[in-house]
């Protein structure tokens, strides 16, 4: 499976993914296809996301969009301001809890029995990347001059 | 402006000890090659879309990434290939599944969310959909890797029942 995620400079994200299934796979089996909400997602108002891994534990979980529901939550959380008695996460704590989100959905998929990584940009810029396996291949690049590709942990 | 795109090849049981330097070298020389050519679209004002599918596009290509020319082998021998694409400004959304003949996916996918009346085709309906299209046909052996096919051979040697082959990995 490939896939790309990208935030442009006019602040639209977009998300694709393209693969040859499974090897082996019969009975016109498409649980392995990147399907909308599972295997990819997009929208502006959380992040794109690009999924790989077994695709039947994506569907069930519905990561791509679970991944954005709640990262959607947390910036209505942290920035909602009839809540006037919490206060505002820290610009650091808020990057850091993004990186929660993809690690605890996987961690889902994980647990139901299923393996594999997302990546995701935000509307704020980051490129993150969330897998379970002991391997990915990945790369990312921002406007801040980030450019790495990485295969193993 | 700013701008930000990530990419992946997949993921899964990748060893190091089961990789030679120069195969390493050869996948991380692939996508770089495939974040320059969505970065470059970025960084020269160019939209999101455009981004994602040049870099899908150039690792749909390449017969390393199991996607497009390269893809594994259903139990019958066939290449069917699936892709999705996203556009996060309107939440338009196409994918299209078990197409057979279509040399970039991801190009048909984003021809069925341009369309705009459906989300998500399949089979020979989705590749009358793609030659309606004008979207670029080949024939199926043009996907046919030795790698792949080697893989589906091991995999059938090891007289697995129905059941142990439609493990859910995917």
């Amino acid at each position: 499976t490939v896939g790309a995620v990208a935030l442009d400079q006019q602040g639209n994200l977009a998300a694709a993914t393209s693969t040859g299934g499974l090897t082996g796979k019969r009975w016109g089996r498409i649980g392995d296809a990147p399907i909308i909400g599972a295997g990819t997602y997009a929208d502006n108002r959380a992040c794109a996301v690009s999924a790989t891994g077994a695709g039947e534990y994506f569907i069930r979980v519905g990561v791509a969009h679970e991944i954005c529901s709640r990262l959607r939550m947390l910036e209505a959380s942290n920035y909602l301001k009839f809540d006037k008695a919490r206060p505002l996460a820290a610009e650091e704590e808020i990057r850091a809890m993004k990186q929660l989100v993809p690690d605890a959905v996987l961690a889902e998929v994980k647990e139901l029995g299923g393996d594999g990584g997302v990546i995701l940009v935000t509307p704020e810029g980051e490129a993150l990347f969330s897998f379970n396996t002991p391997g990915m291949y990945r790369g990312r690049a921002t406007s801040t001059g980030m450019r790495e590709v990485a295969i193993f942990e | 402006g700013r701008w930000s795109l990530a990419i992946h090849g997949g993921a899964g049981t990748i060893l190091r000890e089961n990789m030679t330097s120069d195969q390493e070298a050869e996948y991380e020389a692939a996508l770089a090659a495939a974040l320059d050519a969505g970065s470059s679209i970025l960084a020269d004002g160019g939209s999101a879309l455009d981004a994602v599918e040049a870099v899908v596009t150039r690792l749909e290509d390449d017969p390393k990434f199991n996607a497009g020319r390269g893809a594994v082998f259903t139990w019958d021998e066939a290449n069917e290939l699936d892709a999705a694409i996203m556009d996060g400004r309107t939440r338009e959304a196409g994918a299209v599944t078990g197409v057979t003949s279509i040399k970039n996916p991801i190009l048909l996918a984003r021809a069925v969310m341009m369309d705009g009346r459906h989300v998500f085709l399949s089979g020979e309906g989705a590749e009358t959909f793609a030659n309606e299209r004008g979207i670029e046909a080949v024939d199926p052996s043009y996907f046919r890797t030795e790698k792949r096919l080697e893989a589906l051979k091991r995999l059938k040697e090891r007289e697995l029942s129905a059941l142990d082959v439609d493990h859910k990995y995917g």
